[in-house]
């Protein structure tokens, strides 16, 4: 097996508090990042579309030119979902552009499929926002490498507010 | 004279007049993302026009809310992104994106790429008010998103982020102290928006850096080539450089425009909130403005503008107030003493260009 995200901080962020394991059939809802294709020629088309001395300035894509360009190849399409059904994924449903894949599985099924994973309840910031997230790297099958880039949902944490209401400024002398 | 921030202040200062509103006869549209779970209350927008929107036709409820909403208090953030969205970039579509409801082991941010991912309509202009540390996420991850917002700018979508408030960041790395830069800000595909102050707090005056604007280089993306020259020139030139030991010079540098992010005035269940302050004031004011010239743009047949910064470079901030004075906060020690880098004339990365002269930037992007 292999670790995708090797260098993704998987510590409990300042302002998270841990609740406790999470429950073996306690469901998750997983996002799984497929590998693209002709990326390459991806930037080459923004580089035309966005400069104003191209003759493509301005001629951009639909959703579909993007589809048709960049998604999974049917090996990576195909080796994924097998991937996912025998672990017990259900209610998978995917994005147009197919190269994102988000599927419902049970705590002991998400632990199972990603080797290392270990869910806990979180709760964190003045709004008490609550998520779920693995307390320890996750690895996956070695065959996967070629076909996914990562998955969603198990240490990056919903963002805590960044807004400061400031002291009124004070301003010296110069007003009444 | 003014006590804070409001659109009349905002309109002011960057020049709009009340003709500055969207026709209402194109399909020009705008939207707004927050991902602190926060809810938007539709009343709170309506008060908020009530209070301050009466010079400038404008529309007093959203187009679209994609994300669950319910009846819990509203957020700060989430009112203020759409009532300042919506009063820049007044008389026009908007959408507001938010994520309460998601299943607790979602990503709200990634769960916002999907939807980029599946609809086919989506509205041209993009303000969105999420950071994290570059070092704390994977390359994976920061690569993959970069490709998301590759896939964005090639369908002509302009996506501004918020440059972060913590000025230039701070982290220990093997015991010695280097700036800290955020993503996506730091994305060469995103355009980034910092933070101003008015150098008099009560007067619609020039503007000065506001110490919290997020800014410095990238330690994951390689610098651009449209932005070589304008960096290189601010590095050459620069007075008050900091340690080059704090940053990596040849990093995809950021912020590349500004706007105030000092001293707002919001409506947020039922109440006027003064002296909000943070880059994501800034962001949803200069994306309205962008509408507004995307407004122009498409009633003379013209597509939107899209991904904004290789001609934002090329035009070597035409049409945008120069911001000179002040510097941004960074490390506290002895080496730097809390200061990041500097503003300077041209492009900087506190300010990026600069912040909006409506007028003389409608005039520099409407054409071709």
């Amino acid at each position: 097996s292999y670790s995708p995200e090797p260098d993704q901080r998987w510590m409990t962020p300042p302002g998270w508090v841990p609740l406790g394991r999470a429950a073996p059939e306690e469901e998750l809802s997983l996002t799984f990042a497929l590998r693209q294709q002709n990326l390459e020629r991806l930037t080459e088309l923004v580089q035309a579309v966005s400069d104003p001395g191209s003759p493509q300035y301005g001629k951009y894509l639909t959703l579909e030119d993007v589809t048709e360009l960049v998604q999974p190849s049917p090996l990576t399409l195909r080796t994924v979902q097998k991937w996912l059904l025998a672990a017990g994924a259900r209610h998978c449903h995917s994005v147009t552009t197919q190269d994102f894949l988000t599927c419902r599985l049970s705590v002991r099924e998400a632990e199972w499929l990603l080797s290392g994973a270990e869910f806990h309840h979180y709760v964190g910031g003045p709004a008490e926002t609550h998520a779920i997230r693995s307390a320890r790297p996750y690895q996956l099958p070695k065959a996967l490498r070629p076909h996914v880039d990562f998955v969603g949902g198990l240490h990056r944490f919903p963002p805590l507010s960044s807004l400061r209401q400031r002291p009124e400024p004070q301003v010296a002398g110069t007003f009444g | 004279f003014h006590l804070g921030v409001t659109p009349s202040v905002i309109r002011e200062r960057y020049n709009l007049t009340a003709q500055d509103v969207g026709s209402g006869t194109t399909n020009n549209s705008q939207a707004c993302a927050q991902f602190l779970e926060q809810y938007f209350h539709e009343s709170d927008l309506a008060e908020f026009m009530r209070l301050f929107g009466g010079k400038f036709e404008h529309q007093a409820s959203v187009a679209r809310v994609v994300g669950k909403q319910g009846r819990g208090r509203a957020g700060i953030e989430a009112s203020l992104d759409v009532e300042y969205l919506m009063s820049a970039g007044a008389n026009i579509s908007t959408w507001v994106y938010s994520s309460p409801g998601r299943h607790e082991s979602q990503e709200p941010f990634l769960q916002w790429l999907l939807v980029l991912s599946n609809e086919t309509t989506l509205p041209h202009v993009h303000t969105i008010s999420y950071g994290d540390d570059e070092d704390s996420l994977s390359s994976a991850y920061i690569q993959r998103v970069n490709t998301e917002f590759q896939k964005a700018a090639a369908r002509g979508l302009t996506l501004l982020f918020a440059s972060g408030d913590s000025g230039a960041g701070c982290w220990s790395v093997s015991g010695r102290h280097q700036f800290r830069p955020s993503f996506p800000a730091s994305s060469p595909y995103v355009t980034t928006v910092g933070g101003t102050s008015f150098q008099n707090p009560f007067r619609v005056t020039n503007e000065v850096v506001d110490y919290i604007s997020g800014g410095g280089f990238s330690n994951v993306f390689p610098r651009p080539s449209y932005q070589e020259e304008a960096v290189n020139k601010f590095l050459s030139t620069s007075l008050q450089l900091p340690p080059s030991s704090y940053f990596n010079a040849s990093g995809r540098a950021y912020p590349d425009v500004a706007a105030l992010s000092d001293g707002y005035w919001v409506v947020s269940n039922g109440v006027p909130i003064p002296w909000v302050s943070g880059t994501s004031a800034s962001t949803p004011v200069f994306g309205g403005l962008l509408s507004l010239i995307n407004e122009h743009r498409l009633l003379s047949g013209r597509p939107p503008l899209g991904f904004l910064n290789p001609r934002l470079y090329q035009q070597r901030g035409e049409g945008l107030f120069d911001v000179t004075h002040g510097c941004h906060e960074s490390c506290l020690n002895e080496e730097v003493q809390g200061e990041g880098f500097c503003s300077g004339p041209g492009w900087d990365p506190v300010t990026g260009w600069g912040t909006p002269n409506f007028p003389a930037l409608l005039k520099s992007l409407v054409n071709p």
